[in-house]
Parts: C-alpha cells; structure tokens; sequence
C-alpha cells in the first residue's frame, strides 16, 4: 500500500542516517539493522555520532540530530578505521 | 582534536604541493591564493614549509572532482559532502579532492575555499576531525566563520603541535596564532646583539639577510635596510633557510633549505624548482648545507656543512675533486659551524651566531671579528 507521509518521510530519514552512519561512523553496510529501529548497535552509533557532534545525545534521530546530518560537512570519515 | 589511526605525518618540514587543475567557479588566481592563505594558516603555528610544483608528483596534490573520481569515496552532488583528503603518506595520500558540484566562493556567499582547504589541509599534514565545535577541524562546514578575522583555535594548534611542535623561532608555550601582523616577540630584532642569520646573499648589488620568515635588504642608495616578508617577493620560497648565494654570471640566487634548492632571478622562481641538492654532487649523507657563497672572479662556489666545505666549478658546473676538506684547514680562524657567508671588498665575511669573521684569503688569515648584525648599521 501507498506509503503514507509520515511513514514516508520516517523511512527518508532512516535512509539518511543509515548513510551517514556507514559513510562517517564506520556503521557496517547491512540493510536488516536498520528496520529493526530499536537495534542496539544503531542506537549506539547515533549515540556516538551526537557525542561527537556536540548534540544532546538521545539515541534517537530527532530533528537536532537530523537537521545536522544535512549540513554540508567534510567528507572524511570522523571514526577512525 | 585527534589523529589518524597509526598517527600518519610527514617525516620532512619542507612539503610541496600542486594545483592540479581548477574550479569554473573562481579566477586561478583567487583559487592559487586561498591555498596559499590556507598553507600560511598551518605553516605559522609548525615548523613546516611548503613550496608549489607545477608539474610532476607533489606531496599535496589539489584538485576538483565531481562524483566518482578516482578513489573509493565518490563526491554526492551538490551538499553535504564538500571535499576530503587522505593523511600523510606517498601517492594518493596527503592529496586533497574538492567536490566540483558544490559553489566554490572567496566569500561566504557559496562555500569558501579558504575555508574547506584549510580544514582539508589539516587531513593532509595528519589531523582527524575534532569534537570540539569552534575548531577548524570540526567536521561540520561553518559558513558563518568570520573569514576577516578567522583563526586556529587553541584545540587545532595543540592537534598539529602534537605532530610536529612549535614554530622554530618560539620556545615558548604553543601559540594561538593570529592573522594580523605577528606580535613583536616572533619579527627579529635588527639590532638585537646576540642576532645571527640563516643565510646571507648578494642580489644585484644589494645584500639580503635572511632571518626565520623575513630578510633585511641593504641597498647602496638607502643606508637604513628595508625589512620584508620573504614571502611577500617570492610566496613559494619556505622561510628558515639554511644558505643562500649569488651567481653574477647567471643573475641567478640560489637558495637552499634542507635537501632542496631553489633558483631565483629577481622575484621570479625559476621554473623546474626546488631540485635535491644531491644533484651538485653532494654525496647522500648530506642532508642540508649551512652556508654557501660564489668567488664571482674565480667562478668557484664553496658549500659549508658542519666542519667541511665542498667546491664546485660553476664553468663545469661540477663539484671539485679532493673535497670535503676541513674549513679549519683553509681558513684557519673560522669557527664552525658557519651560518652565512659573504664576500665582498675582497674579504670572505663568515658568520656564525652573532659573530662575524672577516676573513683575507690572500693573506689566509681572520683580520677582524665583528657583531653579525654590523651591516644593518647596529
């Protein structure tokens, strides 16, 4: 069924995290772990990513953490690997 | 602030870097000077110096790309991803890639180059990203940084500190460098009695002496020496020079700083500059000279290092067989080791700290000893 808006917009989201995540965070490139919302490892790297970035860290992809995820940024990575 | 895993940096402080191609956004000229601003930026706070390839394989490669280019991290159109570099290291590494889909500006009206190619340049000498909000190298591209007034903060001096120390003139403390005319504590004193000199040439009649980043120039007409930035005539020299001396018969000034040198003829750098200083003939455990100067009657030029010194036939353009030879031995009275020399009224002037030897090679003997800094009229 047609997604509706809300889901819609939830699912851009969760795409947009997923790749910062993988592209400057070291998140691994697997799909399943992020439909699973509640996986630790995501909470985990969202967490690390808004210590980093000086956000309130709450794990969550609230509109803080995703309004910085599209500031124009350096394109190297900020973990190590 | 951090550093790449394994803590990747240069094992030289002189680096070079080449504009491998340019932006449709930007004049050449206002993109060859954001890079040169962004290199200043670094080159005040470490001891690093960097001079400009126009061809070949430099340390730094800079270039514009758009999408996938060539490495493992294609650009992403227009946003987000601005530009990135890899750490210190041969090839690819040190190299810098700008994304050629975002607006490159020389204000903050797009997305300053200045700006990114600091931040980028910090990857290049080894930095990783910092957590700390006001630092250069926070991640996050900051358009309303005041450019006017744009500095390092204490957190990205101490990052690159960390690899490769102060500035050499400063003892002290890191400093948090800032953009306007450097405090009185970092410009050489003329006059100071214990002042010495990195190097010292003739130039068309005037006499140039080179000091950390500035020279004092000594003409016949102006008895008060002009004092100036050497980068101010010559941007793409590195500061701290080891030696310096002029060719008449070339019209020609070499310069020279760690195992590199550079020809100058006037303002210009010569192109195909700097080369290895292995090239004259120096065998390879040499690693820099301390001072040189050029017999303009008897075309001989003579390299001083440590206790030795070299001659080289500027007709054959050759090193002289049956050297090194002590400096004591042949021009007994001189200490080494020599910062600088000079010839003029038939006298060789050896400097060395803030003593001068005026040495009578006729003669083959010391005839004065004066202060260094006597030519500047102290």
């Amino acid at each position: 069924y047609p997604l509706s808006g809300a889901a819609k917009e939830e699912d851009s989201n969760r795409d947009l995290a997923q790749q910062y995540l993988e592209k400057y965070y070291n998140l691994e490139k697997d799909v399943k772990q992020f439909r699973r919302k509640d996986s630790n490892l995501i909470v985990k790297k969202i967490q690390g990513m808004q210590k980093f970035l000086g956000l309130e860290v709450t794990g969550k992809l609230d509109t803080d953490t995703l309004e910085v995820m599209r500031k124009p940024r350096c394109g190297v990575p900020d973990v190590g690997h | 602030f951090s550093s790449f895993p394994g803590m990747p940096k240069w094992r030289k402080t002189h680096l070079t870097y080449r504009i491998v191609n340019y932006t449709p956004d930007l004049p050449r000229d206002a993109v060859d000077s954001a890079i040169e601003k962004a290199l200043k930026v670094w080159e005040e706070v470490t001891p690093l110096t960097f001079s400009r390839l126009y061809e070949g394989e430099a340390d730094i490669m800079i270039s514009f790309a758009v999408k996938e280019h060539g490495d493992f991290y294609s650009f992403d159109g227009p946003g987000q991803s601005l530009a990135h570099a890899y750490p210190p290291g041969p090839g690819l590494y040190g190299d810098i890639h700008f994304d050629d889909d975002e607006k490159w500006t020389e204000d903050a009206s797009g997305t300053n180059l200045f700006l990114v190619a600091a931040h980028e340049l910090g990857h290049s000498l080894g930095l990783f990203h910092s957590a700390n909000t006001e630092a250069l190298m926070y991640p996050l591209y900051n358009s309303f940084t005041e450019l006017a007034q744009f500095r390092l903060s204490q957190d990205d001096v101490n990052g690159i500190q960390s690899l490769y120390g102060p500035p050499p003139a400063s003892t002290e403390e890191p400093l948090v460098p800032t953009k306007s005319v450097p405090s009185g504590s970092e410009v050489p004193a003329k006059c100071d009695p214990a002042s010495s000199f990195d190097a010292i040439s003739t130039l068309r009649g005037e006499y140039l002496f080179f000091k950390d980043r500035y020279f004092w120039r000594r003409s016949h007409w102006n008895p008060e020496p002009e004092f100036h930035l050497i980068s101010a005539f010559w941007p793409s020299l590195p500061s701290y020079l080891d030696a310096a001396y002029e060719v008449n018969s070339r019209d020609t000034v070499f310069i020279f700083k760690g195992n590199e040198f550079w020809a100058i003829r006037g303002n210009e750098v010569q192109a195909g500059y700097p080369r290895g200083i292995h090239t004259l003939g120096f065998p390879s455990t040499i690693r820099k000279i301390d001072a040189a100067v050029s017999d303009k009657e008897k075309k001989k030029t003579y390299f001083f290092a440590e206790d030795k010194y070299w001659r080289f036939d500027e007709n054959s353009q050759s090193m002289e067989q049956g050297f090194p030879r002590l400096i004591a031995d042949d021009f007994p009275g001189v200490e080494p080791k020599v910062d600088a020399v000079l010839q003029a009224f038939g006298f060789f002037y050896f400097f060395s700290g803030s003593s001068q030897f005026e040495f009578d090679p006729n003669a083959r003997m010391v005839t004065h000893i004066l202060k260094s800094n006597s030519w500047l009229h102290c």
